[in-house]
C-alpha cells in the first residue's frame, strides 16, 4: 500500500 | 483527479484571491498574521522542493508555483509596502513551538527516512498547524472584517473537501496515504470551531464576532 504513496496531491 | 480535490483545490486558490484582493484593494494587512502567512511559505517551499524535478502535471506544476509564488509575495505585501497597517501586538502566538513540533512529528511520522520525505512530512504537519496564529489573532480581535473571515473559510473549505478526497481515493483507486490524513483531520478538526461561528453569524448576513 505504501508504495502507492506518490505525493501527486497539493 | 476527482471533484473533492478539484474543488478543494479551486477553494485553495479563490484564498489566496481573497487575501491579495484584501490587502491590495483596502491597502491594508489589518487582521492578517504575518506569521500564519511565513508558515504557509514554509510549507510550500517544503512540500514542493521538487517541483523541477519530478514531474507529476502540468496541473499540479503549475498549482505548486502558484501556491509558492503567491506565499512569498503576500509575506513580503505585508513586511514591506503595508508594513504599517499590521497588528504586531496582537499576532504573538509562538510559531517556534508549531516547527519545533512538526519537525519531531515528521521525525516520527515519515513514509522514508530521506531528506524528501522527511521534509514532506514536516510541511504536511506544519500546515495542519499553520492556521493556528491566525485564529488566536482573531480570537483576540473577538471581531473581523468579512473579507478575513471568507479568506479564512475558504482555506479550511480547502482541507475539508481533501477529507472526501481521501475517502474515494481509498475506495476507487486503491491510495491510502496515512500521514496526509491525519494530518489534514487535524487540520479540519482545528477549523471546525470558525466553521460553527462562521455558519451562525457570516451566513445569516451577520458581523463576524466571537460570542
Amino acid at each position: 500500500q505504501s508504495t502507492k504513496v506518490k505525493h501527486d496531491e497539493l | 483527479m476527482n471533484l473533492f480535490r478539484l474543488g478543494g483545490d479551486l477553494a485553495h486558490l479563490v484564498s489566496i484571491f481573497i487575501l491579495l484582493q484584501k490587502i491590495t484593494a483596502n491597502k491594508s494587512a489589518a487582521g492578517i498574521s504575518i506569521k500564519t502567512q511565513i508558515l504557509y511559505s514554509i510549507v510550500y517551499v517544503t512540500r514542493y522542493i521538487d517541483v523541477f524535478t519530478k514531474w507529476i502535471s502540468l496541473y499540479t506544476f503549475v498549482m505548486k508555483l502558484i501556491f509558492i509564488a503567491s506565499s512569498f509575495y503576500t509575506v513580503w505585501l505585508m513586511h514591506n509596502t503595508y508594513k504599517s497597517t499590521q497588528n504586531p501586538q496582537i499576532d504573538t502566538f509562538k510559531i517556534r513551538y508549531l516547527i519545533g513540533g512538526s519537525i519531531i512529528m515528521a521525525a516520527i511520522f515519515n513514509h522514508k527516512l530521506t531528506f524528501n520525505e522527511l521534509v514532506w512530512s514536516f510541511s504536511i504537519w506544519l500546515e495542519s498547524v499553520a492556521i493556528l496564529p491566525q485564529l488566536f489573532m482573531l480570537q483576540r480581535t473577538g471581531e473581523a472584517e468579512n473579507i478575513t473571515v471568507h479568506y479564512i473559510f475558504a482555506l479550511g473549505i480547502y482541507r475539508a473537501l481533501y477529507i472526501p478526497n481521501w475517502v474515494y481515493r481509498w475506495i476507487f483507486d486503491q491510495y491510502f496515504d496515512y500521514i496526509a490524513t491525519v494530518a489534514g483531520i487535524i487540520q479540519t478538526l482545528i477549523y471546525s470551531d470558525f466553521f460553527y461561528v462562521y455558519y451562525q453569524r457570516v451566513m445569516k448576513g451577520k458581523k463576524f464576532e466571537l460570542p
